[in-house]
């Protein structure tokens, strides 16, 4: 039975029984798919492109949402303005050689469950910076080795926040080291505050968490279906 | 002349029949969050001749059913198999506890044939 099941574990894509240590809450937007999926007619799954995935409107047939495996970055005195600094570490090794990763999408997730009031309604800054070597310890950032990928003013209205990291992904699968991302937000400067202890950084408190979700796509799966059409 | 063949009643006929596959059944219950199991079903039954429109049948096995009406013992009848089949989608956990929604094609037998 043990090499049947790995035969047929093999053929599913997967190079062995996956063993979870933890059995988190299962993404949203993963459900959503999946219940929309289920509920289509078989006639409607054959017309559909299988190694397409419709919502995102991108080639692929395998989804995954990565937890961040990073930590906050505490260098001493924080500078001015700092609201929160953060590694972010997604492993993507676990996808297999044959996948092409054809989509990432990084999304910030805040807890709050109210608008701010008008004195907490000021604006924050938001950096997200490509690690290209290690950081020491202690280092301040941003430094040398960081490049800026995305800046944008937000205030917090919303309860995530999106940003496109295909480009990124797919340049750590191919050419370089994954070495994460560094993850900063700041109170907007110009009020002469300082951030920690003003009311500014207040609201970041309900920050919650990233996660990074990747399309990628199955040559191995998706071949034969290419070949029939 | 070949003798005659027995008479095929309608339920033996080439046609899907209803398997349920529950992943708790394989033990994969632990890694696969969703579905807990499927209807897969199977397909199962004669492909006699003379074989009708009905029973899906490509040219050769029309060809097979022939032979197969002439010379039975050196001739096998046509196999009953999925001619239509449908995908699923599978929601499980990595062994990097990361949550995977996974495509995976033809795995619902919807038609058989001969």
């Amino acid at each position: 039975l043990s090499l049947q099941e790995s035969l047929l574990l093999k053929s599913l894509g997967l190079s062995t029984k996956p063993s979870p240590k933890t059995h988190g809450p299962v993404p949203c937007v993963l459900w959503r798919i999946f219940q929309r999926r289920k509920t289509l007619p078989s006639t409607s799954k054959d017309l559909g492109d299988a190694c397409r995935v419709e919502e995102f409107n991108v080639p692929g047939n395998i989804i995954r949402v990565f937890a961040d495996q990073g930590h906050f970055i505490h260098n001493g005195q924080p500078p001015r303005l700092l609201c929160l600094r953060k590694r972010l570490y997604f492993n993507l090794s676990v996808l297999e050689e044959d996948e092409r990763l054809t989509m990432a999408q990084l999304e910030i997730k805040f807890s709050h469950n109210s608008y701010p009031s008008p004195s907490q309604g000021q604006g924050l800054e938001l950096r997200l910076y490509r690690s290209s070597r290690l950081a020491l310890q202690g280092t301040p950032a941003p430094e040398r080795g960081q490049k800026l990928l995305v800046e944008r003013s937000f205030v917090q209205l919303h309860k995530s926040l999106v940003f496109d990291l295909s480009g990124v992904a797919k340049d750590w699968r191919t050419h370089s080291r994954n070495l994460g991302l560094i993850l900063e937000i700041t109170e907007s400067s110009g009020d002469g505050a300082s951030a920690l202890g003003s009311g500014g950084c207040t609201s970041i408190n309900s920050f919650l968490d990233t996660s990074l979700l990747v399309v990628t796509l199955s040559q191995q799966q998706c071949r034969a279906s290419r070949r029939r059409r | 002349r070949s003798a005659e063949p027995p008479p095929v009643t309608p339920s033996s006929l080439c046609k899907p029949r209803r398997l349920y596959i529950s992943f708790s059944d394989v033990g994969w219950e632990n890694w696969i969050i969703a579905p807990q199991g499927y209807l897969a079903n199977y397909c199962l039954g004669e492909c006699p001749f003379p074989l009708t429109a009905e029973l899906n049948s490509t040219n050769h096995a029309i060809l097979q059913t022939m032979v197969h009406s002439l010379d039975p013992e050196g001739t096998p009848q046509p196999c009953c198999v999925p001619v239509r089949l449908s995908p699923i989608s599978i929601l499980y956990y990595d062994n990097s506890d990361n949550v995977v929604l996974r495509h995976y094609e033809d795995m619902v037998v919807d038609e058989c044939g001969c």
